[in-house]
């Protein structure tokens, strides 16, 4: 099993987007998906699955009890997709989690039971930088950093990376930045160009060749609890093109395919 | 002094814009306003100021070690608009302040001696529903919430109301929700108007009446650091109209204008 984390504290870039999608688009091509909602506004949950109730467990429980995933994980529309969800509990796991020991590995720990039963693990993380993204760090093989095509974004790489390195050097020496895509590409806007060119010249050859363009039906799928292979319907949308091609680079960057 | 925080754990869905362009909004009307950076992105602090080096203190500083604001405060290019900056150590406040006591209460008596000295302080929130962002609600008289106009953040209410209801019941009993901005307002998709009806058939009269529109300067000015009538330079500029606007409603709220 690949486990890849989709992390970028700044707010709204797409990371719930990349994650739900990509996970999809590794599905859609038999590959036994495994999508691990780590933000606790469960936005993934909603999406390809629903608001867990009170009394259903869901990662903040397993995380703290150090229980095992595959009592929460549930199958979603998309066949090869299979989701373990968040509750409204995960908003006070950081705090729990902040006075338990090794509370970084938690995670890393749940995942390692499941190594055969899932090609990939898609974790999806919040807008900031605590500890239950570092356990997505130090889970992962994996980082897919999403970017979308504003000065904001931009300016916050800088505190991803640093974290990023510090997990690297600290706990988990494997992780890897799989890549960058930037995400809400608009070519009728001046500052798109501006910031592909900035983060094509920092870092290269580590952005993703495709784009995910700006797609008003992005905004809609979420309301219909769909992807955007469902929402769109058809292997020519816009939406459905975009996550088909990250999908390939994806698995030419893990597979070598 | 009115304390307006500013707050949503959805991500990106405009709150340093609104912070920012409110803040500078009422100065320009010649109210002495104070702009907080409550966020570790401390996006505010690079809009109106610039990122603050390791040796100089900011937020984070003060609220844990529980010493004046004053020393910290620092003028803007925009007249009778100060700003209390936020550093990168603000990234590590939730962990520290978690294990002291009256944490909730930090804010709300760093800024009781600043009364005279300011007609407003605006506090502007990281994307989610840790302490800082408690600290803030507890430290505030009201709050404005902006949503963009999307599907996920209209799910996202739920979970802040519920904080917000929290903090009123136990720690704070006079806080006010001033009201709901709707932002990145696109008259061109459909989902414009299911997000704007939603809301109005939720909230009412709490919607405020103006809209901020989409508008490719927001985008850009950032990158100036600019608030939006400095890079704009124009009373009739989309931004400009759209932030006078907000700042008309946000005195007849507060001050009965
Ligand atoms: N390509 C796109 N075009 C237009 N809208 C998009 C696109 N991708 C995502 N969106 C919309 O932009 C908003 C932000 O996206 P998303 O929620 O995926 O970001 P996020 O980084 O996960 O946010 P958060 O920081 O709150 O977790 C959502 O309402 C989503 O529907
Ligand atoms: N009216 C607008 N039209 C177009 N873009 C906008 C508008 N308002 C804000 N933006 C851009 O959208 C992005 C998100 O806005 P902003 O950073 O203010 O949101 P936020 O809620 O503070 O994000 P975070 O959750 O990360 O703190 C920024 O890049 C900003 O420049
Ligand atoms: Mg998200
Ligand atoms: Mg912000």
């Amino acid at each position: 099993m690949k486990t890849i984390a989709v992390a970028n504290q700044k707010g709204g870039v797409g990371k719930t987007t990349v994650a739900v999608n990509l996970g999809a688009g590794l599905a859609r091509r038999g590959r036994k998906v495994l999508l691990i909602d780590l933000d606790a506004q469960c936005n993934a949950t909603q999406i390809v699955h629903r608001m867990l109730s009170e009394s259903e467990p869901g990662m903040c429980e397993v995380l703290l009890n150090e229980r095992s995933l595959t009592p929460i994980i549930v199958p979603t529309k998309q066949e090869n997709l299979s989701l373990a969800p968040a509750g409204e509990s995960l908003a006070n796991a950081d705090l729990n989690l902040a006075a338990m020991m090794g509370r970084e590995l938690f995670l890393r720990n749940l995942l390692e039971p499941l190594h055969d039963q899932y090609d990939f693990a898609i974790i999806d993380t919040g807008p900031y930088l605590g500890l239950l993204t570092v356990n997505a760090l130090v889970a992962a093989d994996y980082v897919i950093v999403p970017v979308s095509c504003e000065f904001l974004p931009l300016l916050g790489l800088k505190f991803l990376l640093e974290t990023v390195r510090k997990v690297h050097d600290k706990l988990h020496s494997k992780l890897k930045i799989l890549g960058y895509i930037i995400t809400m590409y608009d070519r009728r806007e001046s500052i798109t160009f501006q910031v592909e060119q900035t983060l094509l010249d920092h870092f290269g050859d580590d952005v993703f060749k495709c784009r995910i363009r700006i797609n008003t039906k992005q905004k809609g799928a979420p309301g219909r609890a769909q992807t955007i292979f469902a929402y769109e319907n058809s292997e020519q949308g816009r939406g459905t093109v975009d996550f088909d091609s990250l999908t390939d680079e994806v698995l030419a960057r893990t597979e070598g395919g």
